[in-house]
């Protein structure tokens, strides 16, 4: 299984840390 | 917050769908690499859902997707830094 990460993904955003539901 | 299942995210957009996960992965890895957590979370986004599922419920295998996301970070960042 291939499994490659690209080290240029967009960066994840957390918004459920500034806005819990 | 219950645990994220197939069923909840089969109802959701494609980017919905990686925003969902990406809020229950985020702070996991937070725990693990705080400065990095935002770009590893970003990388691990990439994956097959069926795959960060598996991993939310799984700290082995989050574990070693983070450390493998933090090679290839080290080693991108290594290799801007010679260019």
């Amino acid at each position: 299984r291939k499994s490659t990460l690209n080290p240029n993904a967009k960066e994840f955003n957390p918004r459920s840390f500034s806005q819990p539901k | 917050r219950e645990p994220l299942s197939a069923s909840m995210l089969a109802s959701a957009l494609p980017h919905v769908q990686k925003q969902m996960i990406g809020d229950r992965l985020y702070p996991l890895i937070y725990a693990l690499h705080s400065e990095l957590a935002g770009k590893i979370t970003g990388m691990l986004l990439e994956i097959d859902n069926s795959e960060l599922l598996h991993m939310l419920e799984s700290p082995e295998s989050l574990n070693a997707k983070v450390e493998e996301a933090l090679i290839m970070l080290q080693a991108h960042q290594a290799e801007e830094q010679t260019d």
